[in-house]
């Protein structure tokens, strides 16, 4: 229900103009999002799974995480495209842990990081607030996540 | 005096803001096209402590067409979170800028506040201008933030930013390797619950709600069948009309996190 609430915030003139968000350049209503965009996509990629080999060449860190509780982009369907990566495992698959609760489970591959969010959905951060702000400290200090 | 562009950006006290904070935050426009008017919204969120020695995020919602400011800062990573009345704020303590700066960038025209003079432009978009527009937008943001050239810079996001990442990631580099400069020092990303792969994301998505129990055999059968080979995003009538079935089923749930109660 919070997507509600920002339509509401976002909306109100006083928020627009503290934004510096002239008038004559704001839509009529703001909205999270934008139909008349979806709609008209142009060009949509069928896979993007070759720009990860690129990449991972390239030497960039790449994590991957999964809310299991998503039923728009699950955790099988990232499993599944991981999988078509072709990757070899370089680490022992496990839980990780936080607050003494498993926090999700965790694989490391050669060049990319799997890591899988428990009972959060798909927008992770908003359901499982505390592991996704230890998801993204592990991510940006390279470091794992806690496996005991 | 004449403020800098930067300082113009500056945001005080939000409304309906009513407790302090000690970090700064900016928001504003930056043009990614003149000759068409393309212009895209962006808020950066400083760290709380020290952002001099904290990498910049960039984050990144999906859709496409969906907002970053309106998802990503209001209701997931960002510190200013709105109370169900629409018009005051909480401060949420596990707000990302504990630990990093963070940019919200609300791509492509029409998204958001972000806007183009040519209305055509909003019937046009897609995945490589998309991309395209966001490089330019870093290169030029930077420019009002030159603190941040050459920093520690990582990619975040969730859902059809899956494509948008990997994209400007991808243009990011091949820029770099081209100019032979560093200004935007991309270090890594890290997408959620991201879209990778049309044939994977089908695929996991029926076993996903066939195993959890979510459907029926024959509708299993059904999607497999009408949508296996479809693109994940604007499908055939019959791969819709599937869906439509598997929905049914599924009953009054919330897709997005399927065992929170549905918002009435």
């Amino acid at each position: 229900c919070t997507e509600k609430h920002s339509k509401v915030y976002f909306n109100l003139p006083e928020v627009q103009r503290a934004l510096h968000v002239p008038p004559e350049v704001a839509p009529s209503k703001w909205d999270t999002c934008n139909y008349v965009v979806n709609e008209n996509w142009n060009d949509c990629a069928s896979s993007v799974l070759d720009i990860y080999h690129e990449l991972i060449a390239a030497g960039i860190r790449i994590w991957v995480f999964s809310g299991d509780a998503d039923a728009v982009v699950p955790v099988t369907s990232t499993r599944y495209s991981i999988d078509a990566l072709n990757l070899s495992t370089t680490s022992p698959y496990g839980p990780w842990y936080i607050d003494g609760q498993v926090g999700g489970w965790t694989q490391q591959y050669a060049g990319l990081n799997f890591v899988t969010v428990r009972g959060a959905g798909h927008e992770v951060p908003l359901h499982r607030p505390k592991e996704a702000l230890a998801l993204f400290k592990a991510f940006i200090s390279g470091t794992p996540l806690l496996s005991t | 005096s004449v403020l800098s562009e930067k300082e113009q950006n500056k945001v005080s006290k939000l409304p309906g803001q009513n407790f302090n904070v000690n970090f700064a935050h900016y928001s504003g426009f930056v043009t990614t096209n003149e000759k068409l008017g393309r212009a895209l919204f962006y808020w950066l969120i400083e760290a709380a402590e020290d952002p001099a020695s904290k990498p910049l995020v960039l984050w990144l919602n999906g859709g496409p067409g969906c907002s970053s400011v309106g998802f990503g800062e209001a209701e997931e990573i960002g510190p200013f979170h709105i109370k169900p009345d629409g018009k005051t704020l909480y401060l949420n303590q596990y707000s990302w800028n504990q630990a990093a700066n963070i940019l919200f960038l609300d791509a492509p025209v029409g998204v958001g506040f972000s806007y183009s003079n040519t209305s055509s432009d909003l019937l046009t978009n897609g995945d490589k201008r998309t991309a395209q527009d966001s490089l330019t937008f870093l290169l030029k943001w930077v420019e009002r933030y030159p603190e941040y050239k050459g920093r520690e810079f990582y990619i975040v996001g969730e859902s059809y930013a899956g494509h948008y990442i990997p994209q400007l990631s991808q243009a990011i580099v091949r820029h770099n390797q081209a100019s032979g400069e560093n200004t935007i020092n991309l270090k890594g990303y890290m997408v959620g619950n991201g879209l990778m792969d049309d044939r994977q994301d089908q695929l996991g998505l029926f076993q996903y709600i066939w195993t959890l129990g979510f459907i029926s055999d024959q509708t299993y059968t059904l999607l497999k069948l009408q949508c296996g080979l479809e693109p994940f995003i604007h499908s055939s009538e019959a791969c819709n009309n599937a869906l439509e079935i598997s929905y049914k089923e599924m009953g009054n749930i919330d897709h997005y996190s399927v065992f929170t109660p549905a918002c009435v």
